[in-house]
């Protein structure tokens, strides 16, 4: 099947980038 | 960290984002540079943080979202015959709303928010303007009718654009490329 996400699916794996 | 927690969620499609700056020593196609191609939700967002935010870019400028292998012009043979949903920010809109209009359009697009019409999606683009910047989502079918009126009533319900207040309009790219000077296309569509 499609592989169809909603807002809060993808919402929850927003992450902050490392400092490097 | 458990083997489960490593493994990407991979999108529908594969993605590319393009940014557009207007140099005027160079032609408008070698303005728009390839940034980067994606397909996992993980690698959208470490792109998406690693950006400047749309609205911290200088006036001129574009960033567009496309289907991989679409170029963002009119003249790409999945754009040709189709059209776009453009949203004329105002400039209360410029300043409040911008940056999340643009992530919503993201997310819409990556996630395949558009159903059965999600097929018809080339991409979006964001430009950047001091008479007021635009948001459009493109579509690669004209004569779609109903798949165009589908997406631009759930893209306008996503963005939360009060219904009487703010009509959109759907241009043909033909259209678009035809029209002189400042007059903008007919829309072909509103929703």
């Amino acid at each position: 099947g499609k592989k169809a996400y909603d807002r809060s699916f993808l919402v929850q794996f927003q992450w902050e980038p490392p400092c490097v | 960290i458990s083997p489960e927690l490593l493994i990407k969620h991979p999108l529908q499609n594969s993605w590319t984002l393009w940014f557009y700056k207007n140099d005027k020593q160079k032609q408008w196609e070698e303005n728009q540079r390839e940034i980067s191609t994606f397909d996992t939700v993980e690698d959208f967002w470490a792109l998406y943080n690693h950006i400047e935010a749309a609205s911290r870019l200088q006036s001129g400028c574009d960033y567009s979202l496309f289907k991989a292998g679409i170029k963002p012009m009119w003249e790409d043979t999945k754009n040709k015959s189709g059209g776009r949903w453009l949203i004329n920010l105002t400039r209360q809109q410029c300043i409040n709303d911008l940056d999340s209009y643009w992530l919503e359009t993201l997310l819409c697009l990556v996630g395949e928010a558009f159903d059965e019409q999600s097929d018809d999606i080339c991409g979006t683009v964001v430009q950047i303007r001091t008479k007021g910047d635009k948001l459009a989502v493109w579509t690669g079918d004209l004569r779609n009718n109903d798949g165009i009126l589908k997406i631009g009533m759930k893209y306008k319900e996503r963005l939360g654009l009060p219904n009487k207040v703010c009509v959109m309009g759907y241009q043909a790219h033909a259209d678009s490329m035809v029209i002189c000077g400042s007059m903008p296309a007919q829309n072909r569509f509103t929703v």
